[in-house]
């Protein structure tokens, strides 16, 4: 389960917190997966007493209005990230950034389709640059339900996709696909790669200009343990 | 079938206080923390085990404040998850005082029972401000996180909620503990603070604080 509560001496009008929680929530909270369960109790609060003083918001269309929700959406997604990073049994910290998407539906359906992918995951904790795992998720994201009217989204085009690696040191990324043809990946720079706690895959469609970022961990055998001994 | 309940790994949470090496780096060991706010991490017992780790916080406002929350879309949503929707949703986001959470019990999936339980818990939060009621109905959030299925055990709750109060701090300890109070599985508590200033008064130095837990059954989807 996820709790979380914000508490801010901001003056904030009761009427405007609803529409600024939600969006920083969209774009933090809602954008972490560590095993794809959504739980009974996710809940998160944001209380603003004004007890700092200066001028209420009371307008969305108000500059203070603006700052204040970047600010809220920076501060949640700090917050989300810490629990990521605290994945039952996680080694790893990674961000899923796919862009190039026509819509942004488009994209984060991917990003949280490859997040969540347990075969993405367990090559991750294995150290093994597996892109076909990632270019699989992808390819599956958008399709309809067995049993549903076929609506595929035509948001994929395989011959337009690139992957890559983007290690947290700041070093160069590592390209594993590109348009769709796979590159001759360097094994010992891949491995150095996934060394690091912090890893960003990168994939753009190569169809658009939307984007959207997940954040998730690998799956380590510990999160087995964990979870066998959790009892009801 | 030759495998025995012996040859099942068990899980040993971290030690008391033990924090992994590698996490250590999350937890800070300061911050600035908003003017106006108390909290506190108090020990109930909600699991039989635990013998002596904080698992009730209280977080609390010193004047009634504007409020919002987005809960689990979840359709098997916990009691408390109703219960504060509805406190928000009687009181038009406003006139809040507090949020009382405790670990170790989800209170889901525990029927009208459970509701009772969540809608007694906001209402032993409420009294300790001591207000009589203003006729909208609670004014503390309420949440629950834990094992699903079981019902709180909700006397021990209830008579430790005046001792939260009493507990109430501004100290970055005292945030430290109510961030450790909301863990499960949680490996390290996560607790985050920053200080910023908005357009219109640029003087003014404007605060904000939050914790947060998790570590399973993480795949959020909220609104």
């Amino acid at each position: 389960t996820l709790l979380g509560m914000i508490a801010t001496d901001a003056p904030i009008a009761p009427s405007l917190l609803p529409s600024l929680l939600t969006s920083a929530v969209n774009k933090s909270f809602n954008s972490i997966t560590i095993d794809g369960d959504t739980s009974t109790n996710d809940t998160v609060a944001v209380l603003a007493n004004g007890a700092a003083g200066g001028q209420e918001i009371t307008s969305e269309s108000s500059e203070d209005y603006t700052a204040f929700q970047k600010t809220l959406t920076e501060f949640a997604t700090d917050l989300a990230k810490l629990v990521v990073r605290d994945g039952e049994g996680a080694t790893k910290f990674v961000t899923i950034h796919v862009t190039g998407s026509p819509t942004e539906f488009g994209a984060r359906k991917i990003a949280s389709t490859i997040a969540r992918s347990p075969l993405v995951k367990t090559a991750l904790y294995g150290r093994d640059a597996n892109w076909g795992r990632i270019a699989c998720a992808t390819g599956y994201a958008l399709l309809s339900e067995p049993g549903q009217p076929i609506n595929e989204v035509e948001e994929v085009t395989p011959a337009n996709i690139s992957v890559s690696f983007i290690p947290g040191d700041g070093s160069p990324e590592l390209k594993l696909l590109v348009n769709g043809e796979p590159e001759s990946v360097d094994e010992a720079r891949a491995s150095e790669i996934l060394e690091h706690e912090d890893l960003e895959i990168h994939v753009n469609l190569g169809s658009g200009k939307e984007e959207a970022t997940y954040w998730t961990c690998d799956y380590s055998h510990e999160y087995i343990t964990i979870n066998g001994d959790y009892r009801t | 079938p030759a495998m025995s309940q012996t040859s099942i790994r068990h899980y040993s949470a971290p030690v008391e206080g033990a924090i992994p090496v590698a996490k250590q780096k999350y937890v800070p060991t300061s911050g600035t923390y908003p003017k106006g706010f108390l909290v506190s991490g108090t020990h109930v017992g909600v699991k039989a085990t635990n013998k002596s780790n904080p698992d009730l916080a209280f977080l609390a406002s010193e004047t009634p404040c504007a409020a919002a929350a987005v809960f689990t879309k979840n359709k098997f949503q916990a009691a408390p998850v109703t219960v504060s929707r509805d406190i928000l949703k009687r009181r038009n986001n406003k006139g809040i005082r507090s949020v009382i959470v405790n670990s170790g019990c989800a209170n889901a999936v525990t029927g009208k029972g459970g509701m009772e339980d969540a809608e007694k818990m906001s209402f032993e939060a409420d009294k300790c401000f001591g207000e009589s009621s203003d006729g909208q109905g609670g004014s503390s959030i309420v949440m629950s996180t834990g094992v699903i299925g079981q019902r709180l055990p909700i006397q021990k709750i209830l008579l430790k909620i005046p001792t939260a109060y009493d507990n109430l701090g501004s100290s970055h300890e005292h945030w430290l503990t109510a961030a450790r109070a909301i863990c499960t599985t949680d490996t390290f508590p996560k607790l985050i603070s920053r200080t910023f200033s908005l357009p219109s008064s640029p003087s003014v130095e404007y605060r904000m604080a939050g914790m947060t837990k998790g570590a399973g059954m993480i795949h959020p989807n909220m609104a």
